[in-house]
């Protein structure tokens, strides 16, 4: 059987409020060592990975290697029953058709149970090489969101370039052009606000604004966002979930043939 | 602005 108890349980819900509208259905893989999920979006044009550590949840038990396949329109219903402040516990049988979400209230006073039934999704997982980037870029998760939200309201594809010292977002449409220009700043006093560029050689790659902005519906689960960037390469737009895991997107680049 | 690339040309299954 698997049963995963998280204290926090408005981590779960963030995380599937984050891909709902990314991706329709999903294999949610659990083994002993904790609970991913890859999928790609309807066009094949981004990638989904989500990986929560055994360790990050408050009791963990995975007899055998499991994969429950959920409508994430379905989950997303039943998790927005659970309050932000419930624990929240999932469980199911070994060939179970179904997966029970506990909701607890913190003073134990109201204990909900709702019952998803699974469905059989057949997904290839795609093999993703841990790549060396030629950037990285560290920001503030809510500065990032601002970006991509104000430069979608100018044109819908954005040229992120980025050197030593600061990070561009530039995009051009109908009504004219936008440049967002981040210089980096590892201020100690406020590490929140801090924006740190780590490269190894300026690179400059253009991306659909429309899927960085569904990647972005992932901020309220940190306070910073990790870009990497590589030449000709998708970018990674990481989330990492403290103390858990993390919550990585990627997304292919758009090419001048 | 450039030719949308498909994830499929970057990351095999496995």
């Amino acid at each position: 059987m698997f049963e995963a108890r998280l204290q926090q349980g408005a981590l779960l819900k963030k995380v599937v409020e984050a891909i709902k509208d990314l991706i329709e259905d999903a294999n949610f893989d659990c083994n002993n060592s904790g609970f991913s999920l890859q999928a790609m979006d309807s066009s094949h044009v981004s990638l989904v990975a989500l990986s929560l550590r055994a360790d990050g949840f408050e009791h963990y038990r995975c007899d055998r290697n499991v994969s429950m396949g959920m409508k994430l329109a379905n989950l997303s219903k039943i998790l927005k029953c659970a309050g932000n402040d419930d624990a929240i516990t999932m469980k199911s049988e070994d060939n179970g058709d179904t997966i029970t979400f506990m909701f607890e209230s913190q003073n134990q006073e109201r204990l909900s149970e709702f019952d998803l039934k699974l469905m059989d999704i057949d997904s290839e997982h795609l093999g993703i090489p841990e790549a060396e980037y030629d950037a990285t870029v560290k920001l503030p998760s809510s500065e990032f969101q601002r970006i991509v939200k104000d430069l979608a309201s100018i044109g819908d594809t954005v040229e992120i370039s980025v050197t030593k010292d600061a990070v561009k977002f530039g995009t051009n449409g109908d009504i004219g052009s936008a440049n967002v220009m981040c210089r980096q700043n590892k201020s100690v006093d406020k590490p929140e606000e801090s924006t740190e560029i780590d490269i190894t050689e300026p690179v400059a790659l253009t991306f659909a604004l429309r899927y960085l902005n569904s990647f972005a519906k992932a901020t309220p689960l940190s306070s910073h966002v990790v870009l990497k960037l590589s030449k000709d390469l998708p970018i990674v737009v990481e989330y990492h979930i403290e103390n858990v895991g993390r919550l990585s997107f990627f997304l292919a680049p758009k090419v001048e043939e | 602005k450039g030719q949308q690339k498909s994830i499929l040309g970057f990351f095999q299954p496995k």
